[in-house]
C-alpha cells in the first residue's frame, strides 16, 4: 500500500501540474484512508479529503468534491490545523454555492468574510479574499428564495458597513429594501454572476431570473393595492400568463399575501399589518417628507 | 458636564478603604444614571417581553449617591423565577469585568438591574435575598428594577432603585413613595417584603456627545410621537390589568358581603382598611381609564391632524 | 423643486381613507370610552 500511495501522489502531483484536475482528483481519491494495515493520521486524511475536493472544485464537479467534503466534515471538528479547517470552511461554502444551496452558502461565505486572523499557516488572508467572500455572500442571498431567513441574512449584511463599499451594495440596498429592480440593474447584476448562477431551470427560467421576478412581484404587493396581470406583466418583463403563475404559486407559499380574480384576471394584494398600524405608517412617511422640505 | 465621566481611581479606593455605609442602613439616598446605561437597560428590559432579564451596572460612588455609567446584560431570564440567578452568570460577569479593565475601563460593578414586565418596580422576596447577598458581600451595590411594559404604556421610563436593610432591622415609618398597582398574584410578595428595603431618587445625565447625538435623534423622536399608538401597544397589558381589577373588586366584594353580617361588631379601623382597599381599586382603575383617554386624545388628534383635509 | 415636494407632500392627505381604517378607529375610539365609562 505504502508504494501505490507514493505513485499515487506523484501521479496526481504530476496531473495536478498539467492542470488535469478530476484526474489528479481521481489518482488521490484511489488512496485507502480508512485501511486497517497501515496506520494514517487524522491530519493526513484531512489533508488528502480536503485535496481530493479543491481539485473536483477546479472543474467545478460540486458532486464529488461533496463526496470528500463531506468525509472532511467528521475529521476537521477534532482537527485543530487552523488552514486545514480554513480550507474547509471555503470549500465547503463553494460547494454548497455550485449545488444552489445559496441560502446555507451565504451564511457560510459571511462566516468566512468575517475572520479576524490575516495569516493562517503560511497563507496570506488579504482584504481583497475578504472582500470577495463578503460579495459571494451578498450574491448568494440575493439568489435565495425569498423567506424569514434570507430576509434575515439580507438585514446582517446591510447592516455590515463593509458591504457598503462593494460594488453590488446598489443591488442589496433595493433588495433589502423591498424596491422594485429594473430590467438594467438585474443586467448588470447578472454580468458579476458565475456559470452555475446562471445556469437554466426546468421552466426555462435562471435562478436569478427566478429570484428577481419574486422579488420584485413581492416589491409589487407592497405598493399596490391590486393590479391586473397585463400591467404586472409589463413590469416583471415577462408575460402576463407567467406572472399569474408565479403569483399564484407564491400566495399558495404564504409567502404573499393576497387573491386573484382570473375572471377580470386582476390579482389583489393583502396586507396583514393592521389599518391602524399602516396609518401610523403612512404618518412617519409624511413626516419624514416634511422633515426633508 | 463631562467631568463626572472622569474614573478618580485613587477616590475610590479610599472610599472603599472608609466604608462609610457600613454602619448606617440608611447611607445611600440617590442614584445617577447616564443615559447610555438607561438607554441600554430599557433596550435590553424590552427585548425580554414578557420574560424577566437581569444585566449589572458599572460605575463609582460619590458621597452618598451611586453614579451609573455604564450597564450591560447577563446571560440569565426569567430572574423571578430562580433564587439568585446571578450564580448563573458569575463566570461571565468576572470574565467582563476583568476584560473592561484591560480596555482602560475602570469602573466596579455598582449594581445589578432586572425587569418586572407589567407588575412594576418593587423588590420580590427573591430580590430582597439576592440584594441582601449581594449587599453583604459586593456592597456598595444598589438593586434597580425597570418595568418595561409600563414603560410603554405610560410613555416614560418605570423604573425603581432600591437597599435593602440589614436582617432583622426595624426601619423607621417610610413616607408613602409614588402609588403603584400591584397585580393581585404578586401583592403576597410585595406585602411581606417592602419594609425590608427602601427607595433611592433617581436622576440622569448625559455628556456632551450625547447632546449632541440625542439632538441629532430628534427628528426621529418627534415623528415617533406623532405615529405611535399607545393604545394599538399595550392591549394585552390593559387587558390584563382590567382583569387583575375584576379579581381585586370580586374579593373586596366577597370581604364586604362576609363583613356585612358582623359589621355591627367591625372596629373602625376594620373598616377604614376596607374602604382603603376599596380606594386602591377605584385609584387603579382611573389610572387604567386616564392612561386609556390619554391615548385616545392622541389618536383623535393624529385623525384630525393628518386624516381631516378633504381632498 | 421645493414646490413640488409640498404639493405632493399635500397629495398625501388625507394619510389614509379607506372604510377599513374607519371602521377600526371607531372600533378602538368606542373600546377606549367602554372602558372609561366602566371605569367611571
Amino acid at each position: 500500500e505504502e508504494q501505490v500511495l507514493v505513485i499515487r501522489e506523484k501521479l496526481a502531483e504530476l496531473y495536478e501540474s498539467e492542470e488535469q484536475w478530476s484526474k489528479a482528483a481521481q489518482m488521490l481519491s484511489g488512496i485507502d484512508l480508512d485501511s486497517g494495515i497501515r496506520m494514517v493520521d487524522e491530519k493526513y486524511r484531512l489533508t488528502k479529503c480536503i485535496q481530493v475536493a479543491r481539485l473536483y472544485l477546479e472543474d467545478d464537479d460540486a458532486v464529488n468534491a461533496e463526496a470528500f467534503i463531506n468525509k472532511a466534515s467528521f475529521l476537521v471538528t477534532n482537527s485543530s490545523h487552523e488552514v486545514l479547517i480554513w480550507q474547509y470552511k471555503v470549500y465547503y461554502a463553494r460547494i454548497l454555492d455550485l449545488k444552489r444551496k445559496f441560502q446555507e452558502a451565504a451564511l457560510r461565505y459571511y462566516e468566512i468574510s468575517q475572520i479576524e486572523k490575516r495569516q493562517i499557516g503560511d497563507e496570506e488572508i488579504d482584504e481583497a479574499g475578504l472582500e470577495q467572500a463578503l460579495t459571494a455572500a451578498v450574491t448568494c442571498t440575493i439568489l435565495a428564495a425569498a423567506g424569514p431567513q434570507r430576509s434575515r441574512v439580507l438585514a446582517t449584511l446591510y447592516k455590515d458597513e463593509r458591504c457598503s463599499k462593494l460594488k453590488i451594495y446598489p443591488i442589496l440596498q433595493k433588495v433589502y429594501l423591498e424596491r422594485i429592480l429594473r430590467k438594467p440593474e438585474i443586467d448588470a447584476f447578472s454580468e458579476e454572476l458565475k456559470a452555475h448562477q446562471k445556469a437554466l431551470l426546468p421552466d426555462n427560467f435562471t435562478v436569478l431570473d427566478r429570484a428577481m421576478i419574486e422579488h420584485n412581484l413581492l416589491s409589487a404587493s407592497k405598493l399596490y393595492t391590486n393590479i391586473s396581470f397585463e400591467e404586472l406583466g409589463a413590469l416583471l418583463g415577462i408575460d402576463p400568463q407567467k406572472a399569474e403563475k408565479i403569483a399564484a404559486r407564491m400566495i399558495c407559499e404564504d409567502r404573499m399575501m393576497g387573491s386573484i380574480d382570473q375572471v377580470e384576471s386582476i390579482i389583489h394584494f393583502e396586507d396583514d399589518t393592521e389599518e391602524l398600524q399602516q396609518w401610523d405608517q403612512q404618518i412617519v412617511g409624511l413626516c419624514q417628507a416634511l422633515n426633508d422640505i | 458636564t463631562d467631568a463626572i465621566y472622569f474614573y478618580d481611581e485613587a477616590g475610590q479606593a479610599q472610599v472603599q478603604q472608609e466604608k462609610p455605609w457600613a454602619n448606617d442602613p440608611h447611607f445611600f439616598h440617590k442614584v445617577r444614571i447616564s443615559a447610555l446605561a438607561l438607554l441600554k437597560m430599557v433596550a435590553h428590559a424590552r427585548s425580554g417581553g414578557t420574560i424577566e432579564i437581569m444585566g449589572v451596572m458599572q460605575g463609582k460612588i460619590d458621597g452618598d449617591t451611586f453614579i451609573v455609567m455604564d450597564a450591560y446584560a447577563l446571560p440569565v431570564e426569567g430572574t423571578e423565577t430562580r433564587v439568585n440567578a446571578q450564580a448563573d452568570a458569575y463566570e461571565y460577569m468576572v470574565d467582563y469585568s476583568q476584560t473592561n479593565k484591560q480596555t482602560g475601563r475602570l469602573e466596579n460593578l455598582v449594581g445589578w438591574y432586572h425587569s418586572h414586565p407589567g407588575y412594576g418596580c418593587w423588590l420580590s422576596g427573591i430580590d430582597v435575598s439576592t440584594q441582601m447577598l449581594n449587599q453583604q458581600y459586593q456592597d456598595p451595590f444598589f438593586a434597580l428594577v425597570i418595568d418595561p411594559t409600563r414603560t410603554v404604556s405610560a410613555g416614560k421610563v418605570d423604573i425603581g432603585a432600591f437597599r435593602t436593610y440589614r436582617q432583622g432591622y426595624k426601619p423607621p415609618d417610610e413616607p408613602l413613595s409614588e402609588y403603584q398597582t400591584i397585580p393581585l398574584n404578586k401583592i403576597e410578595d410585595f406585602g411581606v417584603h417592602c419594609k425590608q428595603y427602601y427607595s433611592l431618587d433617581i436622576t440622569y445625565f448625559k455628556s456632551s456627545l450625547d447632546c449632541h447625538l440625542l439632538d441629532l435623534l430628534w427628528n426621529k423622536y418627534w415623528v415617533n410621537t406623532l405615529s405611535s399608538n399607545p393604545l394599538l401597544g399595550s392591549r394585552d397589558y390593559v387587558s390584563g390589568q382590567i382583569s387583575d381589577l375584576a379579581e381585586k373588586l370580586e374579593q373586596a366584594e366577597n370581604q364586604m358581603a362576609h363583613l356585612r353580617l358582623g359589621s355591627f361588631l367591625m372596629p373602625s379601623h376594620r373598616k377604614k382598611d376596607e374602604e382603603s382597599q376599596l380606594t386602591k381599586i377605584t385609584r387603579d382603575s382611573s389610572k387604567i381609564a386616564v392612561e386609556q383617554v390619554h391615548g385616545l386624545m392622541s389618536q383623535v388628534i393624529k385623525d384630525s391632524l393628518f386624516n381631516s383635509v378633504c381632498p | 423643486s421645493l414646490l413640488r415636494q409640498v404639493s405632493s407632500l399635500l397629495r398625501r392627505l388625507p394619510v389614509i381613507d379607506s372604510e377599513k381604517f374607519r371602521d377600526d378607529f371607531l372600533m378602538e375610539f368606542n373600546d377606549t370610552l367602554l372602558i372609561t365609562y366602566l371605569a367611571m
